[in-house]
């Protein structure tokens, strides 16, 4: 697909001769457009294409017999490097250890957070389900109901401020010997100065050593302007990226990746509770190519 | 002296980009300015962007944001469609809650039978919207909810049915078929039913926006879409290919989470909006 369009695209510049360093850079906002057609947001794909691929697409592709197939080879390597090198894990500290979910409205943080407490459970952790969300109609029974499908424990607590419930589950969670937390909070715009003050207040009260900003993989340019704006105002230690069942190309997770420098750590493929998937940065450049 | 043949190309350069961070896509915003560029435009003018404004203004307006054939079959039947999280289920409890000023009666059709409290969330939205519930019991099929919600509406003269659905990806076939037979079951009961089949799209959907409305439209023939979340940063430029290729409408938009948060489309604000 992707190395048919630029087979095609680099044998019109080519004409007959070899290909020019003029051709290379034609060819890198051929990089950029495609970027823009998968959803990267415009900042990130500028500043991947001219920062990443112009130094790479060197000597190697004018002198290449197939400067095509060798130019998609590049961006998919380096677009695989950038969105993650080293495999991240969850971090956690001193039992019972929290897990913030934080992000826009319908992301995916309440499923996310059912999700990662079957997750961590298959690996012979006790999760805490935190019903933090206060605001939401029937916010709770959901987080409730989850939890009781995966035989979870669920805190909810009789108030109605989340930092009094965090701190209610912690409690509650030390009596109980359950080693982490997993907090799920209200979705949010993150241009509501309200809201975002009282996530940063319950990060603050919190102190939690992983904290997830969970986001729609079919999110388009907004994710930059998004993430960013979460990034000012709480500390983010990694990325979901959710939803990816779908045909969404997934631009989203570069524009992330990029404006928060912050690993993206899982992807949801769906609405069931192991439906959560570590993520792999090589199958998500390709994705991304299409 | 500028004419829209001789258009600065800088300030073409910057529309270009505004209106590809609004999401209007690279095909569309190509076109469009191509067309400013090259001095197509059928509208008159010194000022590119006025010009732009002009043409999408053009191209999203359709003259009438209360539909006068709404409501001319008793009971009107909207149906809610659209990805997961979109904001289907808030918007319900806000069109009850819309028409409700108007003096209409609404019943709502609590056919998400699949997400975990999505019948609890439900029925505290259409409280909030004055509107009377239908549902069943979990994992029902969704289908028989809304043939029951009909019935229950046409029994007592209700004048709106707003059959809410569960999230789902147009990727996914299953999913897409059980959507399908819902809209079946309807037109069982009102050969013109639904009359009304709307996708909520959430404002920050990139260019998937379009892979959306036609794998919906095929399923279940939508009619307009409903565009959430524009009290955010995104723009829903998306609207602008979809609108281009499947000549899909905006009939509302959604702007917070509270149940006055719903307006009627309208062509200028969005527009002025896309590119600001
Ligand atoms: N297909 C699919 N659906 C998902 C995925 N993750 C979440 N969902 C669905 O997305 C919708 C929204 O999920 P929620 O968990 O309620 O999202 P949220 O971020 O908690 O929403 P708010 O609390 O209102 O901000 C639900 O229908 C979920 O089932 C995923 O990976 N794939
Ligand atoms: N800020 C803002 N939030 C909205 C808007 N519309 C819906 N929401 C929020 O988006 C989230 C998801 O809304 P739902 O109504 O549950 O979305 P849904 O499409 O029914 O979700 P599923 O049934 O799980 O697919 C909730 O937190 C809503 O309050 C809007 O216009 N603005
Ligand atoms: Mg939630
Ligand atoms: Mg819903």
């Amino acid at each position: 697909q992707l190395t048919d369009r630029f087979e095609r695209f680099v044998r019109n510049l080519r004409g007959q001769g070899k290909l020019t360093e003029a051709n290379v850079r034609d060819t890198v906002r051929e990089a950029r457009r495609i970027f823009l057609e998968a959803d990267v947001s415009l900042p990130a794909a500028r500043a991947f294409v001219d920062g990443v691929l112009e130094k790479s697409l060197g000597r190697e592709v004018l002198t290449s017999v197939t400067p095509g197939q060798q130019m998609v080879k590049i961006i998919h390597d380096e677009l695989a490097v950038f969105l993650g090198g080293e495999f991240a894990p969850l971090q956690f500290g001193r039992s019972p250890s929290p897990i913030l979910m934080v992000g826009l409205n319908g992301s995916g943080k309440t499923t996310t957070a059912a999700k990662l407490a079957l997750h961590l459970k298959r690996r012979g952790r006790h999760p805490l389900l935190v019903a933090a969300d206060t605001r939401r109609p029937a916010a709770i029974d959901q987080i409730e109901t989850l939890g009781r499908e995966l035989e979870v424990p669920v805190f909810t607590g009789d108030r109605k401020d989340p930092v009094a419930i965090a701190a209610g589950a912690r409690d509650y969670a030390r009596s109980q010997g359950l080693d982490c937390l997993i907090i799920d909070s209200a979705g949010r715009m993150h241009v509501d100065e309200e809201l975002m003050a009282e996530l940063a207040t319950l990060q603050a009260a919190v102190a939690p050593p992983e904290t997830l900003l969970v986001a729609d993989g079919m999110t388009g340019q907004d994710a930059v302007r998004s993430a960013k704006a979460f990034l000012e105002r709480v500390e983010l230690t990694g990325i979901v990226l959710t939803k990816l069942d779908g045909d969404a190309r997934g631009g989203a997770a570069l524009s992330i990746r990029w404006v928060t420098g912050r690993p993206i750590k899982f992807v949801g493929v769906g609405e069931r509770p192991a439906d959560l998937e570590p993520f792999h940065p090589d199958r998500m450049a390709g994705r991304i190519l299409g | 002296m500028l004419t829209p043949g001789k258009i600065d190309a800088e300030v073409l350069d910057e529309l270009e980009t505004a209106l590809i961070e609004a999401d209007v896509g690279v095909n569309s915003v190509e076109e469009l300015v191509d067309k400013l560029r090259s001095g197509r435009s059928t509208h008159s003018g010194l000022d590119p962007a006025a010009l732009l404004k002009s043409e999408l203004i053009s191209l999203l307006d359709d003259c009438q944001p209360e539909r006068p054939e709404r409501f001319t079959a008793k009971p009107w039947v909207i149906l809610l469609a659209g990805v997961n999280g979109s904001g289907k289920t808030t918007t319900a409890g806000k069109l009850a809650h819309y028409f409700s000023l108007q003096g209409k009666r609404s019943v709502v059709a609590a056919a998400d039978t699949f997400r975990a409290a999505a019948v609890e969330q439900i029925e505290e939205w259409a409280r909030r919207g004055g509107a009377r519930i239908i549902k069943q019991s979990s994992g029902a099929d969704p289908a028989a909810v809304a043939f029951d919600a009909y019935q229950s509406a046409r029994a007592r003269g209700e004048d709106l049915l707003l059959v809410d659905t569960a999230g789902r990806l147009q990727a996914r076939r299953n999913l897409m078929d059980e959507l399908a037979k819902i809209g079946r079951v309807l037109k069982q009961l009102d050969p013109s039913a639904p009359h009304e089949a709307l996708l909520v799209m959430d404002a920050t959907t990139g260019q998937n926006g379009l892979s959306q409305a036609s794998g919906f439209t095929a399923a279940v023939g939508v009619t307009g879409l409903i565009v959430t979340k524009l009290d955010g940063t995104a723009r829903g430029g998306v609207v602008v290919p979809i609108r281009r290729e499947l000549g899909l409408p905006i009939e509302f938009i959604g702007m917070g989470e509270g149940r006055d948060d719903l307006h009627p489309f309208d062509a200028k604000t969005f527009v002025d909006a896309l590119l600001d």
